[in-house]
């Protein structure tokens, strides 16, 4: 699973 | 992508299309601090290096473009258009860059989710969009009379921020591994930057009256 947050804000 | 994040990106292309609408309309950077736009320019360069690399979706791609492109114009604009150029006024917009640069970059290197270059990167632009806005309100404070577009402009950037910051507390209790403590405290920080703005854009709304900071 994926524990890093997405960086997908501007 | 939820309603707060969307009304956020909203006004804050809202807010960048006012300032360049009315630089182009009217030929006049009057009150625009060129150093608040430069250092947009360098955050949005530095932020978005990740076009390159990473693939988030079409939206993000296309406004992180608009991001770019636009910072870029309004730049272009006050530096190189032979109107407009002469409705700046240096002597009033004195911030020093390598002020908020410098310890930006510092900050970057001690306080980042990783030691990479784009990691670092990734963060001093965060830091530095925190403080971008300072030497636009420093310029505000100084000017006697302030356009509307111009208190309609940076009214715009802060409810952005505010914007972002709803989206954040709804994304934490809605998504799991939704932590980015880098992003979050920046943007307070930013936000904070606003109140004082906030206060006397309503104040000069309410009585009707100009607005106008104090010195």
């Amino acid at each position: 699973k994926d524990s890093k947050p997405a960086k997908d804000e501007l | 992508m939820n309603i707060f994040r969307l009304a956020g990106d909203m006004t804050h292309l809202a807010s960048v299309l006012v300032l360049l609408l009315k630089i182009h309309t009217i030929k006049s950077c009057a009150g625009v601090s060129l150093k608040t736009q430069e250092l947009y320019a360098i955050v949005f360069t530095t932020r978005y290096l990740d076009i390159f690399t990473d693939f988030i979706s079409l939206y993000n791609t296309f406004m992180k473009l608009i991001f770019l492109g636009s910072s870029y114009s309004i730049v272009w604009y006050i530096r190189r258009h032979k109107i407009v150029r002469r409705s700046y006024d240096k002597n009033q917009d004195t911030f020093r860059h390598v002020f908020l640069i410098l310890p930006c970059i510092v900050l970057a290197l001690l306080i980042n989710e990783k030691l990479t270059f784009k990691e670092v990167l990734w963060a001093f632009s965060l830091y530095l969009e925190a403080v971008a806005i300072l030497p636009q309100l420093v310029l505000l404070q100084r000017t006697k009379n302030i356009d509307n577009l111009t208190g309609q402009y940076v009214f715009l950037l802060g409810v952005y921020r505010a914007l972002y910051i709803v989206n954040w507390i709804y994304r934490y209790f809605t998504e799991t591994h939704f932590v980015h403590w880098i992003t979050w405290i920046s943007g307070l920080v930013q936000t904070l930057l606003y109140a004082d703005f906030f206060y006397y854009y309503f104040q000069s709304w309410k009585t009707n009256q100009k607005l106008q900071l104090p010195a």
